[in-house]
């Protein structure tokens, strides 16, 4: 009755918490760009 | 253009796959015993990243019913804001019809990750989406003929496995030793004490272990972590630790005692080489200090250690894996 689910490993890149920031303040400049130059309404 | 060189090793997470919606949308999940909720990336979602994942088509399931519910939820290493929905999960052979989960719209800190959402494991009252876990409803649904279930994690790529409904004593050696949860409600149990070379170094009079699959590292608080860095000599580069590879072999193991029973991690699992040779301690400081002295034993403590999750008596098992 036992049910398995086969689990694979994967890497993951680990960044140190400072270059994590940058990274995720890039991608929110980066993002809020996006937005601007998005047309209203579009996804 | 400016260039900046970033540091990078690779630290490991388990996923499978699972399916939601009628036709059956496959994702990839973690499996993840910290947390209760269900979640997946979906096309109402605004964040970039979310478009380098699978993203659930609502739209597209028969079988879906939509929660006029919004949810927020906050890990570690990423957050996610989203809608609750209702659909049909499947996990192998398990089916979870009228399961709820969440459906994100807003996520971050999850760029590039190999895994599209999460699979929670952990108690009810835990969900931030207020909706019955997914354990929860296949046990009220006699999906599962026990209330337990167990991990085996290997070293390697493949191999490795989530058993919902029993334990398969083929996966570990050795006795299986049962420790009670500190309180029904989250995977947490007490510790005695952290030691290497017989000198305790941590939990001094006893902590709290909160078992985590979903966690990669070994986790405690910062003045603790230091000391056992310290302890290996390591030497820090940036917020990391590392020590030369060629002393790995040397280095002693980390001895977790639970309910009176040694499970040492030994070098060469709480180590990771990265690719220019040097090796990172994978031992993590807890940003957030709290008044009980809590120890988060993920991925590095749970390769070496089959772990077995028992909602019925509300307790975990540990073996040699």
């Amino acid at each position: 009755c036992i049910v398995n689910i086969p689990l694979t490993r994967v890497t993951i890149m680990r960044k140190t918490h400072s270059e994590k920031n940058m990274l995720n303040n890039f991608l929110k400049e980066h993002a809020y760009r996006l937005y601007q130059t998005s047309s209203p309404g579009s996804n | 253009i400016a260039t900046h060189p970033l540091r990078n090793f690779q630290d490991m997470v388990y996923v499978g796959n699972i399916t939601i919606g009628t036709p059956p949308q496959e994702f990839q999940v973690v499996f993840d015993t910290g947390s209760s909720d269900l979640w997946v990336p979906s096309i109402l979602c605004t964040s970039p990243n979310c478009s380098s994942h699978v993203m659930f088509r609502h739209n597209e399931s028969s079988t879906y019913r939509p929660i006029r519910q919004i949810f927020s939820i906050e890990y570690g290493r990423g957050r996610m804001k989203g809608v609750v929905g209702r659909d049909t999960v499947r996990i192998g052979d398990l089916v979870s019809t009228d399961q709820p989960f969440g459906l994100s719209v807003e996520q971050s800190g999850f760029e590039g990750m190999p895994f599209d959402g999460v699979l929670g494991l952990n108690y009810p009252n835990l969900s931030f989406t207020g909706g019955i876990p997914i354990f929860d409803n296949l046990k009220n649904q006699g999906a599962i003929s026990e209330p337990v279930f167990a991990f085996y994690l290997s070293n390697k790529p493949e191999g490795s496995v989530v058993m919902f409904g029993g334990v398969d004593k083929s996966y570990y050696q050795g006795a299986l030793n049962w420790v009670p949860l500190i309180q029904p409600g989250d995977w947490r149990v007490r510790m005695n004490r952290i030691s290497m070379e017989g000198q305790i170094v941590a939990c001094y009079g006893g902590c709290e272990a909160l078992v985590d699959t979903g966690e990669s590292s070994i986790i405690g608080p910062r003045r603790l972590v230091n000391k056992i860095l310290r302890f290996l000599g390591a030497k820090p580069r940036g917020s990391e630790h590392y020590v030369s590879c060629s002393a790995v072999n040397t280095l002693p193991s980390i001895d977790f005692t639970i309910n009176g029973i040694n499970y040492p991690v030994p070098a060469q699992a709480y180590t990771i080489k990265d690719s220019s040779g040097i090796c990172y301690i994978n031992l993590e400081a807890d940003p957030e200090s709290t008044s009980t002295e809590t120890w988060i034993v993920g991925v590095v403590f749970l390769r070496q250690y089959f772990s077995v999750y028992d909602r019925g008596n509300d307790r975990i098992g540990l073996a040699q894996a």
